[in-house]
């Protein structure tokens, strides 16, 4: 019987060890290896059915092209020290500039020093205005700012950046929820988008982390930074798989133009490399 | 259910052995969950797998199975041999010369700028007289981060033309000569371990000033791909140790384990909280409890 064969539990053996070096975590990885096991009749064509089941994985969280429901959308971003939030809302307000949209930033880190300057920097890069009210200002009263700026100059677009912050903070996390219904005061389902940027060098963590801003916030999305190093990202497999989030961008580099939307299939074809 | 691994274990043991003596299988199991709970933790698939085969020879060796304890005998090899792979005893700053030179490195985003000002600010109130010199010329006002930070604390730093990284280096062991600096401790970009200009670029800054410590910052929550970079850091620059950050949010810490047992080289500090006075010294002992669960 080939499935007990000493060839094709040898390649799936292979496959184990891979995904959980890719950080997709055992639970995980034992049901995709169960599912493995039940579609894949010889080992030389284990390696398709893999790729094929963990495409459908992510297709099942895949979500479509983001549409603007009303002007200005507001997109809030989010998550812990470090992981690319900064950086990353310069390549989207680059990214949106020249899609012909009107974009806003709001310089919501007002406790991390120079995060005022750094996000500064990005948007005189980019051309979308930017609205601060300094180092130590009250982080809701400058997403606040902006939103309302938006509004009443008819802006497309408002991206909030927030200060990086352990899931563990309670204090913390609570500061979040308040900027975001201070924004909600303004425009009731804003923020329309909440993404919380990760980065793909986490190990299972980065679980507890999409746990613990989804209780708090309303998290639509994910963004998965620094996948130009060695790092596979698959915790994001154990948090679609658990939560239901879809990643919606993924970072590949330090510059501007370092931003792609979510690939399934490259991100797959990437992983199993 | 929130279990720690020492309660799974004893649980394990008195399943398997309500039936008489402790067998193999037992200990099998037991090893089943040790290596389940340690990759939960971080902990690289391959150092698992070592240090696991170290922990039955160990129990073979103790012989386990005759104990009338074997689960608290088995999690006590378990942790002692943790302890002793962690480092047994904690490891200080080697500040030979005068001045003494510490440089931070690492990955993008793990805590070197902020890490930097909290070692300035410890050797401070130690007594020294340390210089900040800010490296980073690719990362958006990140010498003005390190200019904010040393402002906080009373400590002078050195951004030369703020252009060649190199040039910023040699002026800041020039401003230390001149103004009787004891230590200097060195921020440098983030960069990947892949990335050959910027490695090359982190081998020659580490020429240029042959420093007493070179540090890898490595972040608390990073996953089974940190021994490469670890691997590869060291490889590059031989490092004297690390200092792992953000540790006082939930992460397991398994890496430490990682980049110890791959490396050799010693945790010798770590993050514990974005503020300046948020550096400890590493406690092997505290660690191996997290890592465990
Ligand atoms: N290689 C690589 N580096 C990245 C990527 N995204 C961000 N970075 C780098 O990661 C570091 C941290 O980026 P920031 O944008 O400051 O991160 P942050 O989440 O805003 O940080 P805090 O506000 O301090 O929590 C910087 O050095 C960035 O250049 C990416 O996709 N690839
Ligand atoms: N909670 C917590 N946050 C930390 C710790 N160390 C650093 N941070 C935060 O992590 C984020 C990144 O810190 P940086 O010092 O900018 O990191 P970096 O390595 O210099 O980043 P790059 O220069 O872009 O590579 C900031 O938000 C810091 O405040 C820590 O021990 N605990
Ligand atoms: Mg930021
Ligand atoms: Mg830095």
């Amino acid at each position: 019987d080939a499935l007990s064969g000493g060839d094709l539990s040898a390649a799936i053996e292979e496959v184990e060890e891979l995904l959980i070096l890719s950080d997709m975590g055992m639970e995980t990885v034992e049901s995709v290896v169960d599912t493995l096991r039940s579609r894949t009749k010889r080992s030389d064509n284990a390696v398709q059915v893999l790729k094929e089941i963990l495409v459908e994985h992510l297709k099942e969280v895949e979500t479509s092209e983001t549409i603007f429901s009303e002007l200005p959308h507001v997109i809030s971003v989010v998550g812990v020290n470090g992981t690319g939030k900064t950086t990353t809302i310069g390549k989207l307000s680059k990214m949106y500039s020249s899609l012909g949209k009107s974009v806003v930033v709001a310089s919501g880190d007002t406790f991390r020093a120079a995060a005022v300057e750094q996000l500064k920097h990005w948007c005189e890069q980019t051309g979308a205005e930017f609205i601060s009210q300094g180092h130590g200002a009250d982080a809701a009263s400058v997403a606040f700012d902006a939103v309302n700026h938006a509004l009443s100059k008819k802006k497309d677009l408002v991206i909030i950046d927030t200060a990086g912050r352990l899931h563990t903070r309670h204090n913390l996390m609570e500061e979040l929820k308040k900027i975001h219904r201070v924004v909600a005061r303004l425009i009731e389902d804003a923020p329309h988008e909440v993404l919380l940027v990760i980065d793909a060098n986490t190990g299972q963590n980065g679980l507890m982390q999409a746990r613990k801003f989804l209780d708090a916030v309303r998290v639509t999305g994910i963004i998965l930074t620094k996948l130009d190093g060695t790092a596979k990202g698959g915790i994001v497999f154990a948090i679609s798989r658990e939560l239901g989030i879809p990643v919606k961008y993924i970072g590949i580099g330090e510059k501007l133009e370092d931003l792609r939307p979510f690939d399934p299939e490259m991100f797959v074809e990437a992983l199993l490399s | 259910m929130f279990e720690s691994l020492q309660e799974k274990l004893g649980r394990a043991f008195r399943i398997l052995s309500g039936k008489g003596r402790i067998t193999e299988k037992n200990i099998e199991e037991a090893v089943r969950m040790v290596k389940l709970s340690l990759l939960e933790a971080d902990v690289n698939y391959k150092v698992v797998k070592e240090f696991i085969n170290r922990v039955l020879e160990k129990a073979v060796g103790e012989e386990v199975l005759r104990s009338f304890s074997p689960d608290q005998q088995f999690i006590k090899i378990v942790r002692d041999e943790l302890i002793s792979v962690l480092g047994e005893k904690i490891s200080r700053l080697e500040l030979q010369s005068n001045p003494s030179k510490v440089v931070l490195v690492g990955l993008q985003g793990t805590g070197k700028t902020t890490s930097c000002a909290k070692l300035a600010y410890r050797l401070k109130s130690q007594g020294k007289k340390p210089l900040l010199v800010a490296a980073d010329v690719y990362r958006p006002a990140a010498i003005d981060q390190l200019e904010q930070l040393g402002k906080q604390i009373g400590i002078p730093v050195c951004s030369g033309d703020r252009k060649n990284p190199l040039g910023i280096i040699r002026q800041g062991i020039e401003d230390a000569t001149r103004n009787v600096n004891d230590v200097i401790v060195f921020d440098t970009a983030g960069r990947l371990h892949v990335d050959e200009d910027m490695m090359s670029e982190v081998r020659e800054i580490v020429k240029i000033v042959k420093p007493d410590e070179v540090l890898m910052v490595v972040d608390s929550m990073m996953g089974q791909d940190a021994v490469t970079s670890a691997n590869k850091f060291n490889d590059a620059l031989e490092l004297s140790g690390f200092i792992v950050t953000k540790l006082d949010g939930d992460a397991r810490g398994g890496v430490i384990l990682s980049i110890r047992h791959v490396t050799g080289k010693p945790v010798k500090f770590v993050g514990i909280s974005e503020k300046v006075d948020g550096l400890e010294v590493f406690h092997p002992d505290r660690v191996a409890g997290r890592i465990l669960g």
